[in-house]
């Protein structure tokens, strides 16, 4: 468990920070349905 | 000639991109000569091969739904109802081609099929929901039938004759219903010249023509019971739309 723990937290630390308000981009396609999907 | 530089990759929820399919599903629906008009739903995918300088070639790949517009409906698209999950949908699924030349849209090619929405998915979410039935079931059939001759038989307004069955669905519980669809054509008889000769009755001049759409429910169990609603749409059809009499809609293909 300790090795576990050490390893989270090198990635949380390695993670670049986004700046404040940021939303990633929608991915290109498919596109958003208008309707329902079936 | 120097090569022109590479488009810029579109995405599916980008205005040109949605300004072609939407160019791509009036060209299927103007192109439709049975059935019902369909509505975008969702733009698959789009890949854009540029051809030089203001001449691309797109290719689209649509999700399309079915309306309740008749493809004979004057109603224009924007105006149409998408059928509702709980009505059994039908979906399209559209390749089309096209070429943007100085901006103008043009469609090169188009395929598409259709399909019902699966019946164990609306029967998970609705139980009672009567499905889409085949065209050409005998219930199906006695019902067109009995509705079209309900009608006739009640109005002042020229015979109509079937041009074709749209949808079908049959609901068996809790009571065992008949729900038909189909679209008809004024002729130049009336009902009484239609009872000696109904084989005389003609499709009246394309100028005057009335086509219309037709709503009936049948019940047979517990009781029987028909209710029919008809409506001329009393328009003019454009020519490449007329359909072939006698022919029925055996499928659900909108190409």
């Amino acid at each position: 468990p300790v090795a576990k723990r050490a390893v989270a937290e090198a990635v949380q630390h390695d993670k670049v920070p986004r700046p404040v308000g940021f939303v990633p981009p929608p991915p290109p396609c498919p596109g958003k349905i208008r309707h329902f999907r079936i | 000639v120097p090569a022109a530089p590479p488009p810029a990759p579109l995405g599916c929820d980008d205005p040109e991109a949605e300004a072609a399919a939407e160019f791509a599903v009036n060209y299927i629906n103007g192109h439709s000569r049975h059935g019902y008009k369909f509505a975008l739903n969702r733009i698959d995918n789009v890949r854009v091969v540029s051809q030089g300088l203001n001449n691309d070639i797109m290719f689209l790949e649509l999700d399309l739904l079915e309306t309740t517009c008749h493809i004979l409906s004057p109603t224009p698209l924007a105006n149409c109802t998408v059928r509702s999950f709980t009505q059994h949908a039908v979906e399209g699924d559209c390749d089309v081609k096209l070429q943007k030349l100085n901006g103008k849209l043009s469609v090169l090619a188009s395929k598409c099929h259709s399909h019902a929405d699966s019946s164990e998915d609306l029967l998970q979410m609705c139980p009672d929901c009567p499905l889409l039935a085949s065209l050409n079931n005998t219930e199906v059939l006695a019902t067109v039938t009995a509705a079209l001759n309900d009608h006739n038989s009640k109005s002042t307004e020229p015979y109509l004759r079937l041009l074709e069955i749209g949808r079908a669905r049959i609901q068996y519980h809790p009571v065992h219903s008949v729900f038909v669809e189909f679209a008809v054509a004024a002729t130049n008889c009336s009902l009484g010249e239609a009872k000696e000769n109904v084989e005389g009755c003609q499709l009246l001049p394309e100028d005057q023509s009335n086509f219309g759409f037709c709503t009936a429910s049948r019940l047979i169990r517990p009781s029987e019971d028909l209710s029919v609603d008809c409506q001329l749409y009393g328009h003019q059809v454009p020519h490449h739309m007329l359909p072939s009499l006698p022919e029925y809609s055996t499928g659900q293909d909108t190409s």
